[in-house]
């Protein structure tokens, strides 16, 4: 699964997501991706979220949807909030999974439950990126 | 507040060997995302080419790299939100298209959010996309062995989604999860 999430300099936000599904999936098996709430949800009263991992356990988990509404009325911040869905989902589901987030404020969130997530953003004139658990490297663009 | 283009390229037991070409894919879709953002002003491009430049890339499972199906078969689905109007475009079973993020997008334009089967093949026809033919030309090598891995693993009796295991791909290292 690949993701994007972005906010301009007037708050305006956007997300889009794509899939191949999973290995050896059915013929006709629908995963989380293309389900708002799910793989994806934008709002710029709140933020924007993409997500990726076993669809089964995200879709019945509204994950994008759990990360901006800890935003939203529990005033965690976007880092905080994409943190505590994923573990919380994992916890309860037991299947794993990542998310990327930007809140209103433009403040970026990133967490995973799997071992690995490819991430990368930029910001101003700073590319950071990422693949395992607490790796951060950072380039000048 | 500073723009910003924060992209992900899949989470799972990403195989080694799989992590320095996932690396290079998704800087380059920030870079790609963040210079269509300059261009246009516009977050839906930005988002929208951050993923086509991942679709085209057979190191993410998306587009032309895409996981297999238990038939060989490459169905992919996609989603766009807009988060100033709330609108949503959404698609899935998609068969032999490149871009699905594109035609998630052209979805936005009908009266519905979710377009799916026959009918988003036949609406994607009408809104002109190509629909590759012969079909089959988004399967890569390293797909087909993926699969022939994971049906390996069935013929062996293991069961994939164990609870330990749900969202590992562990046994099959070149398998995804989604």
């Amino acid at each position: 699964t690949v993701g994007a999430v972005a906010i301009d300099s007037s708050g305006n936000i956007a997300v889009a997501t794509s899939t191949g599904g999973i290995t050896g999936k059915l013929p006709g098996r629908i995963g989380d991706t293309p389900l708002v709430g799910a793989g994806t949800y934008a709002d710029n009263l709140v933020g924007g979220v993409s997500t990726t991992g076993h669809g089964e356990t995200i879709m019945k988990y509204s994950l994008a949807h759990d990360i901006l509404k800890r935003i939203e009325f529990l005033g965690e911040d976007a880092q905080t909030a994409t943190e505590n869905s994923c573990k919380a989902m994992t916890d309860r589901l037991v299947g794993t999974a990542g998310a990327i987030t930007i809140d209103r404020k433009g403040q970026v969130g990133i967490s995973f439950t799997s071992k690995r997530m490819a991430w990368a953003y930029i910001k101003g004139t700073q590319l950071k990126y990422g693949i395992e658990q607490n790796q951060h490297q950072e380039e000048t663009v | 507040i500073e723009p910003v283009v924060l992209v992900h390229g899949g989470a799972g037991d990403i195989p080694s060997e799989r992590v320095e070409g996932k690396l290079v894919g998704v800087k380059l879709a920030a870079k790609v995302g963040y210079a269509k953002l300059r261009e246009t002003g516009s977050v839906l491009d930005a988002v929208e080419e951050a993923v086509r430049s991942m679709e085209l890339d057979p190191y993410f499972n998306a587009g032309y790299g895409s996981v297999l199906t238990t038939q060989g078969n490459v169905e992919m689905e996609a989603s766009i939100m807009n988060g100033t109007t709330l609108r949503a475009g959404c698609c899935t079973l998609v068969k032999d298209i490149m871009h699905p993020i594109s035609l998630a997008r052209r979805v936005m334009k009908t009266p519905h959010n979710f377009l799916g089967g026959e009918g988003v093949m036949r609406f994607a026809a009408e809104e002109g996309f190509e629909i590759m033919d012969p079909p089959g030309q988004l399967v890569t090598d390293y797909a087909k062995e993926a699969l022939e891995e994971w049906k390996e693993g069935q013929r062996r009796g293991e069961v994939e989604f164990a609870r330990t295991e749900i969202g590992s791909s562990n046994k099959y290292s070149k398998s995804e999860v989604g």
